[in-house]
This record gives C-alpha cells, structure tokens and sequence, in this order.
C-alpha cells in the first residue's frame, strides 16, 4: 500500500 | 530499480564527496552552510529510523549507512576539526532552524499517511529535505568568490532530486498503484528552489566565468 512504497527509496 | 534512481542516487553520492573533497583539500568550510548540514543529519536520522527493522537490500541499507555516516563525518570536520572548524562562515550562516522545523513538524503532524510516530517522523523528513537547501543558498549569495568545489556540490544535490522526479515519473508509469503525493510535491518544491541557483551556474560554466550569485 501507499505508506510501504517510496520507502525503498533514499 | 530504474536509471533514473540510481543516477540520482549516484549523484546524491557524489555530492557528498565533493563536499568531504572540498573540505579536507582546502583544510577549509568556507561558504558551506553548517546549518544545513545539520538539517541535512537530521533528515537523515528521521527517515532511517527503520535502518534495522525493515530490510528491503543490501544496496539500500549500505547507501543508508553511508549517507549517515557521511553527514555525521561533515559535521565533525566543521565543529570539531581543530584546523576546519575556525574556518566555518559563522557571522554569516545566520539562517535560524525553528523557521524551518516547525513548520515542517506542524506539516508533518497535519499531513501524512498515517498516523504512527514512524510515518510522521518520515513525512516530517520529507517536508525538511525540501527546504534544508535554504541556509546554504543564502549563505552562497553572501559568499563572494563562491569555489567551484561548492558550487558543484550545490549543483549535484540539486540535480540529485531532479533525477528522483524523472524516477517517480517512470515508476507511476510502469508500476501499478504507485502514487506518492507528499513525496512528489515535497520534491517538485525542493528542486524549484534550486532552479535560480542552476541558471547562474550554467550561465557561469557556459562563459567560462567563476559562479557567483547576485544578491
């Protein structure tokens, strides 16, 4: 969901 | 992982290096913003707080360490370095945090995904990185001869989130329901802010003149 993507970015 | 991300994340990389270069070559900080570099940290402490709880790969958890590693490394050589720290532009890096802080954990607390101490304190990182470029332009427009080593490290942190906008771009493309908001609008705002700062420096470049900034 929304909150778990962008958190493989830096 | 796309082209687009791992250039910006390349060049995220280097400006660190340009920055420790500079640095520890001229034995000098002059016309680098110590209050950015603490702002900068403290992005850095707010989104990796999962360093060790959520493991997504290798690359990701080193490029973490590293980028830690290095801000905490920059803030020693301009508070602690014997030599370096008398260096340091105090006088005039005179940008007071709490204008930039608050807001964004005002921002942070209003505006998020959800609401969990992590996904705050990640939103609020956001929200600074955009703006943590602030004291370190207003001090580049006081600095006169503005070296070129600085003037690349300005550059390349700004091309950085410039790239990272190319790489939401092909991943709202190619990957079904990725859509990032915070992230997107905090970007597209942090890269605004450098685009007064690329116009000089290109200008400069192109006519082969050293960079400096008109106050």
């Amino acid at each position: 969901d929304e909150e778990d993507y962008g958190k493989d970015e830096l | 992982m796309n082209i687009f991300r791992l250039a910006g994340d390349m060049v995220h990389l280097l400006s660190f290096v340009v920055l420790v270069l500079k640095i520890n070559a001229t034995k000098s900080c002059r016309g680098i913003s110590l209050k950015t570099q603490e702002l900068y940290t403290l992005v850095f402490v707010c989104r990796y707080l999962d360093l060790f709880s959520n493991f997504i790969s290798m690359y990701n958890t080193t490029m973490k360490i590293v980028f830690l590693g290095t801000s905490f490394a920059i803030l020693y050589l301009m508070r602690g370095h014997k030599v370096i720290k008398v260096t340091y532009d105090r006088e005039q890096d005179t940008f007071r945090y709490l204008f930039l802080v608050l807001p964004c954990a005002l921002l942070a607390l209003l505006i998020h995904n959800a609401w969990t101490p992590f996904e705050v304190v990640w939103t609020f990182s956001i929200y600074l990185e955009a703006v943590a470029i602030l004291p370190q332009l207003v001090l580049l427009q006081r600095t006169q001869n503005i070296d070129n080593l600085t003037g690349n490290y300005v550059f390349l942190l700004g091309l950085y989130r410039g790239l990272y906008i190319l790489n939401w771009i092909y991943r709202y493309f190619t990957e079904p329901h990725y859509i990032q908001w915070i992230v997107w609008i905090s970007g597209i705002v942090q890269t605004i802010l450098y685009l007064d700062f690329f116009y000089y420096y290109i200008k400069s470049w192109k006519n082969n003149v050293k960079l400096a900034l008109p106050s």
